[in-house]
Formats: C-alpha cells, structure tokens, sequence
C-alpha cells in the first residue's frame, strides 16, 4: 500500500516542485515504485519532465470533471519506477467546478484508491494556495512535507499552512501527518538563511529535516533539459540531499 | 485620478510582493502620494511594513464581505506619501463567499472607486493564483506589472498569464494594458539567468522593462526589519533599480 506524501506549502516559489521531482527520482533510483501527481494548473512538475499535455487525451482535471474517469488511464511513465499523472490548465476549472458540490474534498482521495496498492509512494505537488485542489491532496494523503526557502517570508507563512493541516486533520483526514519541514534554497554565503533555518529549528524542533537543500542555478538550469538534478549533475550537492531524504523515508519515515 | 497598477503572476516566488513595497516606496520617495493594497490572504505586504492585524478592527476582507464597509475605512498611513490597505488569513474567506454571487469580479473595483482621487497612483500585490482575489485586482486595475523570476519555469508560466489577462480585457475590464514585464532576481554569476532575459526580450519585445532587478540576500533580509530596500540599503544597486523604474512609471509609463 503505496505512502501518499503531499508536498505543499501556500507560499509561492520554495521549491514545492523541484522537490516533488527529485524526492521522486530519488526514490526510483532505490527501486521504489513512484507516482508523482502533479495537481498545479499550471503544470510546472508535468513540464519539468518534458511531457506535453497538448497531445494528450486526457489529464488530472477529468478525474474532477467526470467521477468515472480513472486515474490509471492518465498514468504516464516517465522513468524506471516513475510514473507521472500530468496536469495542465484545464485543471484550475476544477476548483470551480467542485465548490458547490457534495463532497468536494474527497474526489481525489477516491480517484486515487484503486492506484495505491501498485506504488511504494506517491508523491502530490501542490500549487501556491490552500484552495479546494490542495484541499483534495492534503485528504488524500497521509503524510505532509512542507518546502520552506530559508527566508523570513518563507518562514512566517508556515503557520497558516499548520492551522490548515490540523483543520484537514480534525475534519476530514485523522490520518494526516507532518512527516518533514524541508529546508530549501539554503543560501551558504550569508546569515539570513542560517538565521531562518536555526529560528525554524527552534519553533518546530525534530519536525525540520536534518538534510538542507542548499540554493544552486543547477536547478534552475535542470527543468530546461527535462531532467532531475540526478541525472542533470549526479555528483551535485543537491542530488545527494535529495538522495539522502530519499534514504530517510525509506527507512519508513525515520528522522536522522 | 490614481493610475490602478496590478503586480500579478501566478507564477510563486516571483518578487510580487517585493516589487510592490519597493516600487510602492520609490514613488513615494518621489512625492506621489501612493496606496498599496494588499491582495493576499497570506499578507507578506503587510508584514513586510511591520502592520499587526491582530488589533485592527477591519481588514481588507470586510469590504468583500460587507458592500456598505467603506475601503477608505481600512488605510493605514505607513510612510509619508505611502498608505497601505492591509490583509490577513480573513481574506482566504473572500474567494469563497464571492464564488456564487453576481457581480462578483467588480466588488473590488467599486470598493476602490472612491478612494482613487486621493492618490497617484495604487499598486496591488496579488496572490500566486488566478482565482477571484486575482480577478477582483485584474478587473479594478487600468494597468497590469509582471515580476518574473530569471528562470525558466517563471518564464513558461507566461503565456497562461497574458492570456488570462486578454480575457480579463475582453469580458471584464477593456481599459487593462500590460505595462510592462519586469526581469527580478537575476543572478549575474551565472548564464542561465541571461538565457531566460534574452528569451523573454525575444518573445515580448520592448514590453519587458530595460530595468532588471538583480539577486540579492538583502531582499530577504529587508522585509525583517520591516523595511524597504530603499531604507535598508540607500545605495544599493537593488534599490537604485526600484527608484529607476519609479521614474520610468512617473514619466507617465515611458519605457527607458
Ligand atoms: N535549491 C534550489 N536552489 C536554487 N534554485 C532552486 C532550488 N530549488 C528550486 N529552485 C528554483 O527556484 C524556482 C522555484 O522553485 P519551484 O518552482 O520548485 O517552487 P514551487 O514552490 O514549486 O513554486 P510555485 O509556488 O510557483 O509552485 C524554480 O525556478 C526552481 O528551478
Ligand atoms: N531581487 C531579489 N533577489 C533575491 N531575493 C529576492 C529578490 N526579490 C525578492 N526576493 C526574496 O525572494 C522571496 C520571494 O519574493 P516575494 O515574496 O516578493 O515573491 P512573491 O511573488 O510575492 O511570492 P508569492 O508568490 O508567495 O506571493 C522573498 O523571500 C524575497 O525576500
Ligand atoms: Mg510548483
Ligand atoms: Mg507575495
């Protein structure tokens, strides 16, 4: 029975995508079987593995639009052990869509319960926004990892993000748990982002991950060339951070 | 009569609320008597000025939630020449009380309207969305700014952007006009920043601003001590660039 992980934060540009792909690659380099959602519109995840959408018959927005669409006729695999269910902008008709309907929360965790059992994860990149779409990922999913650019305006939007997680808890998902705050974009040549990661630390304690990612143009340059940063530059600093949280969840859900 | 300015891009993490205090506080500096509005539930404006929302009676959401709440009631003087609208969490509620009433893409721009002869000019700091806050902006605005990061994944989330604005144009609000597209955290060690400005000078042409805002750590520290850069660093190249595109907009939107 597949781990589903939403990877989300409201805050806009912390690395909720790039996280999402590499987190994933780094899974299926272990041989794990990996799905990644990607349930933005605007499809950033979809286009940093390079797959079209315009070619495509259908993508996540019918399993919102049409409830006897399946989930497993949108699976597109993109690598050994890694599949992806692409999104584009017809997905943002969905929060639209669903507002008025009974049940909006939960038409994603029913589109994605037939699929669970063939992944060992799964993996939900979440767009900048606690709407209806992050609603459904995060009561779909068990487990949360939150992306925080180690940077003050980052850092003071998490407790938004908090009060929203236990609110989805309490109501609709008792299963939901923080497995990590995710250290992002760690700028080595200044104080601030030590400053901001120690004052994370402090407030959240053993909830921050031990493993940073550090801030490196490898990463803007990556999408570019529809590659991880693991196949982009393996021996990069980031691709063994990434390697190394991947270790971490694998040893179910272990801190270091 | 206030020229309305819209800093929009769905695109997160782009420099939206940066470029809002910065360009808001050069105009300011300038003698234009400016008010800012903060347009996200998240409201990094308002934290970045050092405003408390706990003790303010009313935030931007009560005039979507109640017609008879006067805007006028909501501003906060933060600077001389410089007032702020500001926001809270409260706002979130607003996207979904508007969603089924008529109207609802012009409560904004009637809230405003009264308020437009007492200033220059009136920036809006939008969330990383194209829901209705986004909309409420696009429709009340005359003029629209897009900050995008110098990476390729802000780049491609362009077109969805301006093509939401045409429509916005056509069925909403006819007198809209991109501005202008301004380049933000452009890293000059390395090429892969000047690939995506030289790509986007390509495509969009002499609508992309001859002004480029540099990266630099102290836009993240700023927003802590609840400054500008302007005021944080007076000679800084990042402030220089803010007071040059200040200039470039009081000459009544003549590109350098
Ligand atoms: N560690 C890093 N160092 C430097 N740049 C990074 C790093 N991680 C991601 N980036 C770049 O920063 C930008 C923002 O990252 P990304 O798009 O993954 O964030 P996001 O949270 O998914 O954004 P959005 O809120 O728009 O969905 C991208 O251009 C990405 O390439
Ligand atoms: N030119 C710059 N160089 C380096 N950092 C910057 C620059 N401009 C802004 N920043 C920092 O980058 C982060 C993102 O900027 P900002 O919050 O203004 O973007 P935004 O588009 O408003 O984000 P959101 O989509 O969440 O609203 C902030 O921490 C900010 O301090
Ligand atoms: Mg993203
Ligand atoms: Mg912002």
């Amino acid at each position: 029975m597949a781990r589903v992980i939403a990877i989300a934060n409201q805050k806009g540009g912390v690395g909720k995508t790039t996280s999402t792909l590499n987190i994933g690659a780094a899974l299926a380099e272990r041989h794990q079987r990996t799905l990644l959602v990607d349930m933005d519109p605007q499809g950033a995840l979809t286009a940093s593995l390079g797959v079209s959408t315009y070619d495509l018959e259908a993508t996540l927005y019918s399993v919102f639009a049409n409830p006897h669409s399946l989930l497993s006729d949108l699976i597109v695999p993109v690598r050994p052990c890694l599949d992806l269910v692409p999104a584009n902008v017809d997905l943002a008709a969905a929060e639209l869509n669903l507002s008025n309907r009974s049940g909006r929360e939960f038409f994603f965790k029913y589109a994605l319960a037939p699929t669970r059992e063939r992944y060992d994860f799964i993996l939900i990149d979440c767009q900048p926004s606690l709407g209806l779409l992050t609603v459904n990922a995060l009561t779909a999913a068990d487990e949360v990892i939150i992306p925080v650019q180690c940077q003050f305006l980052s850092l003071r939007g998490m407790r938004m993000l908090l009060d929203t997680i236990e609110k989805i808890r309490v109501r609709l998902n008792p299963s939901l748990e923080l497995t990590g705050i995710l250290g992002t974009m760690y700028n080595t040549g200044t104080i601030h982002s030590q400053e901001v990661l120690e004052e994370a630390r402090k407030i959240f304690g053993a909830k921050v991950f031990n493993v940073v990612i550090k801030e490196s143009v490898r990463f803007a340059e990556a999408p570019v060339v529809h590659k991880s940063i693991l196949e982009y530059e393996s021996r990069h600093d980031g691709a063994a951070a990434y390697r190394r949280l991947a270790e971490v969840l694998t040893q179910d859900g272990q801190k270091e």
